[in-house]
């Protein structure tokens, strides 16, 4: 874990109380390997190794007798100020709420939609999900699937295209008087201009209260041009971390987080439609320093 | 990055910044850079654009399958396993493969082995349809060991010579999907026939590929590894530990969501890529 390393480091230097900026150069060193290989971004490190670098050499480590404990201490309480609180699901002024999925292909997006679904159904909504994907074979099929076996209604229109449908799934939800609905979009690359401006087209004409980009916990240093140019193009209200459940260290939460701005809401822990959590950010902070 | 002539720390530093942001990883990172300056204090690159090129050269050095290594499709009837984490691109896949090696004079029949997903055998129906392949499907919630059986069967009494299975994505780290998919493998030995697995890596994965990549490897044995998605912007660097660890070679890459984007793998292409 971080905490032994930096030990050794310090350790090695053996002359507590007495430390000078440069052991805390050796020991910041260690922090920097332990994000890189946790998938942080490397620019987001280095300028968190700043703010972490000019707390480091004050007198708090530098005459501390337990400096491992301090280093520590501080990486942990950067780290967590970075990751935010767990952002809250915002509402519409009036119903329907609308929440559109965004983001990489087989990134989650459509699993989320039928999780968010059913989290919002057992807190006594009303959701709609939206089959806003024609292109990926058996999309739509995916969604109603999931949409049965939870009893929660799908807006499947073969043949409309996505923007006019997500409108016309709003407007059938006003008039049934349903609470949310739900826009599981289809996967695309932040670099295809024609998919970019579908989502934003979608945006445009339904307001979404929410714009979640659906990101997968493994993904590495990429995960900062992905959160930047989904932000640009569309505009992102909050994060969403799936397959936590597996053992990556989810690094990429951490640089999304410190490029865009905007909160992480949501994480998915597994396949079942129950695998859906609140973000918490010490559990993040742990999981991310090994 | 451009030519320097010089060779100075900001290179150097370029360098290691080029591969990081590749996701290439700290540790083989470090290694192939103290090679180099190894090299370059024995007198070797005389300037940046060597020195460029050197790198170059190892890291394209890394990823040469060993020799002697048996072809991914012998003649005989062979089957392979398409596996992987979920949401990497396995079925696509799996399709592409089926099409690119039906036309290249292939008997192939597909076998759509994810019973657990919402609309995975669909998936994959639909797929087989477009391009006008023979797929063994079953019932959702069917045992995917039965439908390999089943493809064998079919593949032998019919004869198609190799058989494509696509398979649920499953986390490394479930012990029963894992203990799953070695059964899979089992029915596959016993039936005699060619048993390949081919690992899928998604390009934008970061240092957890090498965790995956060995989970497999040891559960039930890799013997190439597809990259898909490598039309985005991820440079699928991970690549680099993982076939130095298996010992197993890229055979094809996924360059985007149509059935004909599929390439086979260049290294040489792969890594100048890194340095575009
Ligand atoms: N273990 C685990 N698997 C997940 C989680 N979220 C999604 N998955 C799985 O990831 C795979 C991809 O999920 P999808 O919901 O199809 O992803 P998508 O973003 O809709 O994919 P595209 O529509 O093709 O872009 C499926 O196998 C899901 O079951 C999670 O939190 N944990
Ligand atoms: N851009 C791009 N997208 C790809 C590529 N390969 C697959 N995809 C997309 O990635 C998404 C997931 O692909 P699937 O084939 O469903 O992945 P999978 O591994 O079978 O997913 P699970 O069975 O749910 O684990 C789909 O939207 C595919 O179209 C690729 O090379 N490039
Ligand atoms: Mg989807
Ligand atoms: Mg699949």
């Amino acid at each position: 874990a971080l905490s032994d390393k930096l030990q050794r480091v310090f350790d090695q230097l053996g002359r507590k109380g007495k430390l000078n900026e440069q052991d805390v150069d050796r020991a910041l060193r260690e922090v920097r390997l332990a994000l890189l290989e946790a998938d942080v971004n490397f620019r987001v490190v280095r300028s968190f190794l700043d703010k972490v670098r000019g707390r480091a050499v004050g007198v708090e480590v530098l005459q501390s007798l337990t400096p491992t404990q301090q280093v520590v201490k501080i990486v942990h309480e950067e780290l967590m100020a970075l990751l935010g609180e767990a952002g809250r699901l915002a509402t519409a002024p009036s119903p329907p709420t609308a929440i559109m999925l965004l983001g990489l292909q087989g990134s989650g997006k459509t699993t989320t939609a039928a999780k968010l679904a059913l989290h919002l159904r057992k807190q006594g909504q009303r959701p709609l999900l939206v089959a806003a994907d024609p292109y990926r074979p058996a999309a739509v099929t995916q969604l109603e699937m999931l949409g049965r076996q939870l009893d929660i209604p799908v807006f499947a229109r073969p043949g409309v295209a996505p923007a006019a449908l997500c409108r016309d799934a709003v407007a059938e939800a006003r008039s049934a008087g349903q609470t949310h609905v739900i826009f599981d979009t289809a996967g695309r690359l932040h670099i295809d201009e024609q998919l970019m401006a579908e989502v934003a087209e979608i945006r445009q004409r339904t307001n979404p209260s929410e714009i979640l980009l659906v990101a997968d916990a493994m993904t590495g240093q990429d995960a900062v041009k992905v959160a930047e140019e989904f932000q640009q193009r569309v505009g992102i209200t909050g994060l969403v971390l799936t397959k936590l459940d597996g053992d990556a260290r989810g690094g990429a939460a951490l640089s999304m987080r410190d490029v865009t701005g905007v909160p992480i809401k949501l994480i998915g822990v597994g396949e079942r439609p129950d695998a859906l959590e609140l973000f918490h950010p010490d559990r993040l902070t742990s999981r991310i320093l090994g | 990055l451009l030519p320097r002539s010089e060779i100075t720390d900001d290179l150097w530093g370029e360098l290691e910044e080029t591969l990081i942001a590749a996701d290439v990883g700290v540790d083989t990172t470090e290694r192939l850079l103290e090679r180099l300056r190894a090299r370059h204090a024995a007198g070797e690159f005389g300037t940046g654009k060597e020195l460029s090129r050197g790198l170059q050269e190892e890291l394209a050095g890394l990823l040469r399958p060993p020799d002697g290594r048996e072809p991914l499709l012998p003649s005989d009837l062979t089957v392979v396993l398409t596996v992987g984490v979920n949401g990497v691109g396995k079925t696509t896949t799996v399709a592409k493969l089926g099409h690119h090696w039906s036309r290249s004079g292939r008997r192939v029949l597909l076998a759509a082995g994810d019973t657990f997903r919402a609309a995975g055998t669909e998936q994959l129906a639909i797929w087989a349809d477009r391009v006008g392949l023979p797929c063994v499907a079953a019932q959702r919630g069917g045992d995917p060991g039965a439908i390999v059986f089943d493809a064998i069967a079919a593949a032998r009494a019919r004869g198609f010579d190799v058989v494509v299975v696509d398979t649920a994505g499953r986390l490394h780290t479930k012990t029963n999907l894992m203990e799953e998919l070695r059964k899979i493998r089992r029915i596959v030995d016993r039936q005699g026939v060619v048993g390949r697995v081919i690992l899928v890596l998604d390009a934008a994965t970061g240092q957890n590929a090498v965790v995956q990549a060995r989970s497999f490897a040891s559960a039930i044995g890799t013997d190439a590894i597809v990259v898909t998605k490598l039309d985005g912007t991820a440079r699928g660097g991970m690549v680099f530990s993982v076939v130095r660890e298996l010992g197993a070679p890229v055979c094809f890459v996924g360059t985007g969501e149509k059935v004909g984007d599929l390439a086979e793998f260049d290294s040489e292409a792969f890594v100048a890529a890194l340095f575009a």
